[in-house]
């Protein structure tokens, strides 16, 4: 079961967004996806319509309550073949009650052996963070998606989050995490500024950027306010067509399952 | 000397953005200014034109290390009466560092002891979390400025803000902190959808909410790539007409020193 890890540690790159849209991309295709919001804000258990406080077991009971699987705390949601591992607010405490526990980046990937053989993938979105959450992901995980918003301060951040992913590899042996690709979000065409940092990114980058862009487009903004993936709330838009093409362009890799 | 903290554990809704440009309008009205970095990420530092790697001592040395005070670590900036306490990565360890400190809340508020003959006003830049940078800002401060983009997200996380501010209050007497404003940013007068969030926030909150908006405007993107508030990068810009405006609007209430 290929586990993307949706990460930046910058705030309100476009995470969210994109865990939820390509998760939905996947699914429209067939694929039987999990989207594990691990997040305490909650924003992708929200964008899908499932309020964060009505759920009686998260990703929370998951990680710290032995007697919970994260199979158990699944739920289905308005999508076709996409489940939902929810979280609330409750989680932001794991990040203290964690600090002392032996193995505490390993949780999530002992809970991912309980859920690998009803998904064809899963997804996982992740806190503007770099903390046990995020570290749980990326050792969890077998693949790194980064949405990286065009502005200033973009590629700081990149260098710590690049940093940070070799580092896991390296200390969690048979970690094989890889990074799929930077994926620039909140793209306008028309503006200079914008042009400029594409151009930055991807003669740094080059092949690891993706071709695929998200534009900055309202319908996006939009969606998480009726629960929705983009590709329901507004299949014509052309945030619909870029996270199609994201998902399209990550199926054309040889070596996806 | 009045301690304003700039907070929203939502990521990439302007806390630094404020935090720089409200203190170069303050600053250019005469009031000596320390802005204090609290972020790992260092945007102020950087968005100032400082290198944060550069730094022998930071902010993070000022918190952990008892013969470092945070008066030693203050630099001069490009702005007159404005001063930085920088920071770097370095204070992503501080999180965990600190955890099993006893009064690892009010490590800030004793620093501040030190810096408060010096300036008229501190500004505090907070990272996107509720963590223990953060709490250290909320029992430092005497004040609270919430940025808030006017987006689906924007209440949810609101509420436990709130709440947390409540929180302090109670736990840390003599603790007065004053929530100054709800300060609506990335609006965008042309679409609808902001103007309903807009709307939706005033009518929630009330007098809560500053009048003034920050605009969506390129030049308060490019401003931090120039290493400048936008008060010099762009002097005749919406975005530096809005955040003189925030200033006056803080000024024209009477209690202020
Ligand atoms: N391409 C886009 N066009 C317009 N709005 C967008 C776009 N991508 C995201 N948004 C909106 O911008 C805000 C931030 O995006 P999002 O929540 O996906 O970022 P994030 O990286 O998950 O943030 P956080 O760091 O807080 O988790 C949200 O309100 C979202 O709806
Ligand atoms: N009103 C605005 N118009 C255009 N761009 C803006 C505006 N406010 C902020 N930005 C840009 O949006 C990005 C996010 O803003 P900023 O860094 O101030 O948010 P933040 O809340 O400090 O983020 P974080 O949670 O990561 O600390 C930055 O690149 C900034 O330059
Ligand atoms: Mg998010
Ligand atoms: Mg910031």
């Amino acid at each position: 079961m290929r586990t993307i890890a949706v990460v930046n540690q910058k705030g309100g790159c476009g995470k969210t967004t994109t865990a939820i849209n390509a998760s939905a991309a996947f699914a429209s295709l067939g694929y039987r996806v999990l989207l594990i919001d691990l997040d305490p804000q909650a924003h992708a258990t929200m964008g899908l319509g499932v309020d964060p406080d009505a759920q009686s077991r998260t990703v929370y009971e998951a990680l710290t309550n032995r007697g919970v699987s994260l199979s158990s705390v699944t739920t289905g949601t308005n999508i076709e073949w996409l489940d939902l591992a929810p979280c609330n607010v409750l989680l932001a405490g794991a990040e203290l009650e964690l600090s002392g526990v032996l193995g505490k980046e390993l949780l999530l990937a002992k809970e991912l052996m309980s859920v690998r053989e009803r998904y064809n993938l899963c997804v996982i979105d992740c806190p503007p963070s770099l903390g046990i959450l995020t570290l749980n992901a990326l050792v969890g995980g077998t693949d790194v998606i980064v949405p990286v918003q065009v502005h200033y301060y973009a590629l700081e951040g990149l260098k710590r989050l690049l940093e940070t992913v070799r580092i896991i590899r390296d200390r969690f042996p048979p970690c094989s995490l890889e990074i799929l690709g930077l994926l620039l979000t909140f793209v306008e065409d028309g503006t200079v500024f914008s042009r400029e940092i594409q151009q930055q990114m991807r003669g740094l980058f080059g092949q690891l950027v993706f071709d695929t862009v998200i534009h900055k487009t309202i319908r996006l903004a939009e969606a998480p306010s009726a629960g929705e993936s983009v590709l329901t709330y507004a299949p014509e838009s052309r945030g619909a067509a870029d996270y199609r093409s994201l998902v399209d362009e990550l199926l054309s890799d040889a070596v996806w399952t």
